[in-house]
């Protein structure tokens, strides 16, 4: 038997429960505003890996309705095949009736993963499924008073919160700032720069910005991101780079400029301890480049953002956490 | 009228890119073999 050591570090992902069907079937899913689909893992899956999830039983819901209809989604880190159903979907107090949804055949990259699905929160236009996205569904059926939803996430395991149908004021302090969208349809903003210790880094003459719940770290294009980690003295291991934990409290933080404002991201937000005591920079290069340069902001530039997504308005409302 | 859901901050074990590309190929690979001994029609 050979072995490999495998080096391993804890990043992370926020989960809430649902349910689907009648009577009710529960699952974790991801709340995720950089895709437009529910899915989750049913009993027609032959992967390998839904089994350690929880599946879908079409046939015990007496709410589920066939359509005939297969799709598929590929993710930053999995991709998955399946067939396009409709059921009850309850999210806490919410009732989305008819809701279409996808039920997963084949599904890789989700090995061990701490979740079931994904409920997308994303634009109607960026769906798979060609069905209607809950939060449409939601805003159709009159079930929120005003059309918007609202991201707090802690850096505690529990506290985090999604609101739908308004802004409790108490997740975030000072004003929340509003950023129109560069075009109804995706959650996607226009950045001025990024910057370390006032100078510019990245996203010189400005750049686009996807705000992605479902991402855990923050992503640009390899050669931007390079730059930044030279800038930190990064130093590579694998496809990873990391700097020693006590030099943490000495790194600058990274400055994302949007319309106008500064939100700076510290080094104990960018940067992740693992077992060995090795402190990895949780910046990921891109592998697809593209034309126009685009930088994800995840999980790591949102845990320090109160979020607001305002479909009303199109447009993004961000305040300190 | 705000819902609000609560969300629990899950861990991900994250892997370098060549490992996790060893660990979809392995995968890959073992689910291959475990077609092949499942008798036909099984789940």
């Amino acid at each position: 038997i050979a072995t490999h050591p495998l080096r391993n570090f804890q990043d992370m992902v926020y989960v809430g429960n649902i349910t689907i069907g009648t009577p009710p079937q529960e699952f974790q899913v991801v709340f995720d505003t950089g895709s437009s689909d529910l899915w989750v893992p049913s009993i027609l899956c032959t992967s390998p890996n839904c089994s350690s999830h929880v599946m879908f039983r079409h046939n015990e819901s007496s709410t589920y309705r066939p359509i005939r209809q297969i799709f598929s989604i590929e993710y930053g880190r999995g991709r998955m095949k399946g067939v396009v159903g409709r059921d009850t979907v309850r999210i806490g107090d919410l009732v989305s009736t008819d809701q279409p949804f996808g039920l997963s055949v084949e599904q890789s990259g989700f090995e061990g993963m701490p979740f079931d699905g994904v409920l997308g929160l994303n634009y109607p236009n960026l769906s798979f499924t060609g069905g209607i996205p809950i939060f449409d569904n939601l805003k159709n059926q009159g079930a929120i008073s005003e059309p918007v939803f609202a991201f707090y996430l802690s850096n505690k395991p529990e506290g985090s919160v999604v609101m739908f149908g308004g802004v409790d004021k108490s997740y975030y302090q000072g004003a929340l700032n509003w950023v129109p969208l560069i075009q109804p349809g995706d959650w996607r903003v226009r950045m001025n720069r990024i910057s370390m210790e006032g100078q510019i880094v990245a996203c010189y003459g400005g750049c686009e910005a996807l705000v992605d719940t479902g991402e855990s770290s923050i992503i640009g294009p390899r050669r931007l991101v390079n730059k930044i980690l030279r800038f930190l003295g990064a130093k590579p291991r694998g496809s990873e780079h990391y700097v020693s934990c006590s030099a943490v409290n000495t790194l600058p933080s990274i400055d994302f400029t949007i319309n106008g404002i500064n939100y700076p991201v510290p080094a104990q937000a960018y940067t992740i301890k693992d077992s060995s005591g090795i402190c990895y920079i949780n910046l990921e290069a891109d592998p697809e480049s593209t034309s126009t340069e685009t930088w994800i902001v995840g999980v790591v530039f949102l845990r320090q953002y109160f979020s607001v997504y305002d479909r009303g308005n199109d447009r993004i409302g961000l305040a300190q956490a | 009228c705000i819902v609000n859901i609560p969300l629990t901050r899950v861990t991900i074990m994250r892997k370098t890119h060549s490992e996790k590309n060893m660990l979809n190929n392995f995968l890959k690979e073992h689910a291959y073999r475990l077609y092949q001994t499942s008798s036909p029609g099984s789940n």
